[in-house]
């Protein structure tokens, strides 16, 4: 009754929405967690005595050299055709502006292509990029790739449309990547709304001029740390279920959703587990990554100092796409692994989540699963997600403490019943 | 030590199955 057990102890027992208070108290004591913030270290520290507390075992911290960028004030003015003051968000890694400003003329466009085709008229300008919602994974190439894309045919900034699926006035930040030999320009994005009044404007003919002012500065690296915790395995303690989510978040709202209740998700998985006296056979790691946001440079450095334990890893395990009701596990494995996940999931049938979905994925666990370690994260309401990360929003209202519950019995089940399996996960 | 690396699956599929229904 293994399955039954971790599920009533997360639903309806005493563990019932442990996650939640524990996460709320995190984020409401060092709020967000900027790689290179003394307020990650903060969290760090705290989360590294929460594990020993708990008495999970070989609890410790892995150094990793991260990125230090911080924002600044920053604001961007409409000057043209009308006075208006626009939400922004600078973007990870960005330059900032001179002191007084970069003022100039607006280009709005709504694709690359149609910045390509209009290189010319881009010269000394903002570019606005104003690119439809077709999913996370397409459109956030605007905001990784806009500034140098804009640079190339000689725009002065960028300001690019939030990659959200739902907005409120919300601009949502996010990491950017220089190119080498491009120009450096100042780059944030903007709220869908301004992004599409803009495009109104500019389609009837209307001049838009902007004065774009941002303090954001890049320093040289700093140190922070993965945190990591285990159950170590009763009977093949050198083999490893790794379960994890990412410690650090953006600088705006609480970092609660993205990542922190998937951190504690994870941590509580653990916590389920030791609770019910259970030890499974292979240890079960827990990996609260660092600078995920930042392109994963925790999970690399992991990835390069442990990969040489390859062959004893069974399952990479995140949770970085919210913790609203689970819909089932996305997974990426052979067809072997993929019918024994799918029976795992038959298992979590009294909670009614039991798919098993394709593109298992996850930041953190890609370096393993693209050598060759089955992958699987948690699935829920997307759309959801994807409106209030990186954003002001991404708060613990925006959270759930019964949906909380359910996505950590999911996590534990899984977790448990293939740590403890007689075999390894097939590759 | 009695280690099963993913070049040594002795089990059968059906066999696994059973195993995991086992923890319901």
């Amino acid at each position: 009754d293994v399955a039954k057990a971790i599920v009533d102890l997360a639903v309806c027992g005493k563990a019932q929405n442990r996650s939640y208070e524990r996460l709320a108290l995190l984020v409401d004591t060092v709020g967000p967690r900027l790689t290179g913030s003394p307020n990650l270290e903060k969290a760090i520290q705290i989360m590294y005595q929460n594990l020993m507390d708990d008495g999970l075992k070989n609890v410790h911290l892995e150094p990793v050299k991260v990125p230090h960028w911080e924002r600044g004030q920053e604001s961007a003015v409409m000057l043209e055709p009308r006075n208006h003051s626009m939400a922004i968000l600078g973007l990870g890694s960005s330059v900032g502006t001179p002191p007084e400003g970069i003022t100039a003329e607006v280009l709005v466009v709504s694709s690359f292509d149609e910045l390509h085709r209009r290189a010319s008229e881009a010269r000394g300008k903002i570019v606005v990029y104003n690119q439809p919602y077709k999913g996370y994974g397409e459109s956030v190439q605007y905001r990784v790739q806009g500034a140098v894309e804009a640079a190339k045919v000689g725009a002065v900034a960028s300001l690019i449309k939030s990659v959200a699926s739902f907005s409120i006035y919300s601009p949502h930040t996010g990491i950017q990547y220089y190119q080498d030999g491009v120009p450096q320009i100042p780059t944030a994005c903007i709220t869908v709304e301004d992004a599409e009044m803009m495009a109104r404007m500019a389609s009837r003919g209307t001049k838009i001029v902007i004065q774009l002012k941002m303090e954001a500065k890049n320093y040289p690296d700093t140190e922070s740390f993965n945190t990591v915790a285990e159950i170590t395995g009763s009977k093949y303690p050198e083999q490893v279920v790794l379960v994890s989510g990412h410690l650090d978040s953006w600088d705006v709202g609480q970092g609660a959703l993205d990542d922190g209740s998937g951190a504690f998700v994870s941590w509580e998985a653990l916590s389920l587990i030791k609770d019910l006296g259970l030890r499974p056979k292979r240890t079960l790691r827990l990996v609260l990554w660092t600078a995920e946001e930042q392109g994963g440079i925790g999970s690399l450095q992991y990835y390069q100092q442990h990969k040489v334990n390859i062959s004893n890893f069974s399952l990479v395990m995140e949770s970085d796409l919210g913790n609203f009701m689970p819909t089932g596990l996305a997974f990426t494995g052979s067809d072997k692994a993929r019918a024994i996940m799918k029976e795992v999931m038959n298992l979590l049938q009294p909670i009614n989540t039991t798919q098993v979905f394709g593109d298992g994925e996850g930041v953190d666990i890609n370096y393993w699963i693209q050598a060759g370690v089955p992958g699987a994260s948690l699935l829920d309401d997307l759309k959801r997600y994807f409106s209030f990360h990186h954003s002001q929003g991404d708060t613990m209202t925006a959270l759930d403490p019964m949906q909380m519950n359910y996505s950590a019995a999911v996590w534990a089940v899984v977790s448990y019943v293939i740590a403890d399996l007689d075999e390894m996960l097939p590759r | 030590r009695a280690v099963c690396k993913d070049v040594c699956h002795l089990k059968t599929f059906e066999q696994i199955k059973e195993e995991i229904a086992g923890y319901q």
